[in-house]
């Protein structure tokens, strides 16, 4: 048994802590101050920075603005198909960061971290969404007739994942490619997943320079990088306040990984055309003494 | 005051409230979660207060052991307590926030919100 209560701000720390007065003696006020001293405003408040460095997908604010709108309304968000009955909808953004090169972009990879994905929870569903710019050279992609046929593959093995068609016509608006990346979870173990991504003319097989369709991934801004989703759903109802225990738990263990892998990222290799530096605002973090 | 009467309100005696949903504002921000919750910053969470004395009226669905725990306590409050005043329906609320991996993840948390108010 372990209470959980929502104390005022106003009372000062000290009393709040002796306030829990509970059979086991200190263990839960001790883990209830953990959490508030970790979170609290005046601790943690190098966290806002952190919080600001990261640009939430406008397709996680859509998402996020459907399903709580219509839980005012008393449909439950596993109510839409898009959901796939999942109650956590994680987003992962892309790390790749791809070589300039002048020579046609015949394959582009896509590496995710997925170690935070809960074992725990049930995978229903991942798909990987690709922002498609308005291509530049407008007169090659429009000579072109026939479809196109957009692939993806695991990094490591040429097993299709699946494919989308893409009409000469459509590929000259920009838009979001949706593909499914489903199997992937189940032919890839481990927390590091590579895609890879190429595309051909229906007819002749040939593989096509993904510039000229807008699909490289020079320039592009937080908002227009690709993202892996991943629809899970919990298996067994969990208790908040041993979730809240988790993510506080977890949040400083990957701090210190962080640290840790600044150091080492320092000295990493460029391989592939794929960094291990991750996202722009996740760089080497100074800890303020 | 005949009609004030009428209201059978008792004069000088606080009459205890009925068990019902009170209003219970929560905010993410003042609990310091705002930096991993991305939205909502707040929300209205209610909660039960008030007394389930005897009799117990239909909505607040009493089990059959609220109704003979009321009863007794009726009969002598001193050898049994009465029933308590709990959430008997919650509805979940979605929330969007970034995990430890710095991702940004949407998840519908369970039993968040006050639906209806009950003896049990």
């Amino acid at each position: 048994f372990q209470s959980a209560a929502i104390i005022s701000p106003s009372a000062p720390r000290r009393v709040r802590g002796a306030r829990i007065s509970h059979r086991d003696g200190q263990r839960s006020s001790k883990i209830l101050k953990d959490i508030l001293a970790s979170t609290h405003p005046v601790v943690g408040h190098h966290k806002d920075d952190l919080k600001d460095a990261i640009v939430p997908h406008e397709y996680m604010l859509s998402i996020y603005r459907t399903y709580s709108a219509a839980e005012k309304l008393g449909l439950n968000a596993s109510f839409f198909r898009s959901s796939k009955s999942a109650n956590t909808i994680t987003s992962f953004v892309d790390r790749g960061t791809g070589l300039v090169s002048h020579s046609p972009l015949r394959r582009q990879k896509y590496l995710f971290d997925v170690s935070t994905l809960s074992d725990k929870e049930e995978l229903v569903g991942a798909e990987l969404t690709i922002f498609r710019r308005a291509p530049g050279n407008l007169q090659t992609s429009s000579q072109t007739t026939g479809l196109y046929d957009i692939q993806l593959y695991p990094c490591s093995s040429d097993s299709l994942l699946d494919s989308r068609s893409l009409d000469p016509l459509d590929s000259t608006k920009a838009g979001w490619e949706v593909l499914d990346a489903w199997d992937m979870f189940k032919v890839q173990q481990g927390n590091q997943l590579c895609f890879q991504l190429r595309v051909t003319l229906r007819k002749s097989d040939t593989e096509v320079d993904l510039r000229q369709l807008g699909l490289d991934r020079s320039g592009r801004s937080q908002q227009e990088k690709a993202i892996l989703v991943a629809y899970t759903r919990s298996k067994k109802r969990e208790n908040l306040f041993n979730e809240m225990k988790e993510k506080i738990k977890s949040r400083r263990t990957a701090g210190e990984k962080e640290e840790g892998a600044a150091a080492k990222a320092a000295g990493a290799t460029e391989e592939d055309g794929v960094s291990l530096k991750g996202a722009k605002g996740e760089g080497p973090r100074r800890r303020r003494r | 005051t005949a009609l004030g009467n009428r209201h059978g309100k008792r004069h000088g005696k606080k009459s205890k409230s009925r068990c019902s949903k009170k209003a219970l504002h929560v905010n993410f921000k003042e609990l310091g979660w705002d930096d991993w919750i991305i939205a909502p910053l707040d929300y209205e969470a209610y909660h039960c207060e008030g007394v389930c004395d005897f009799p117990l009226r239909s909505h607040l669905e009493p089990t059959n052991h609220a109704i003979i725990q009321t009863l007794m306590n009726s009969m002598d409050p001193n050898s049994t307590p009465p029933s308590c005043c709990v959430p008997t329906k919650l509805s979940p609320i979605s929330i969007l926030y970034i995990d430890s991996g710095n991702n940004v993840v949407y998840k519908q948390y369970e039993d968040m919100v006050v639906e209806q108010c009950g003896c049990r």
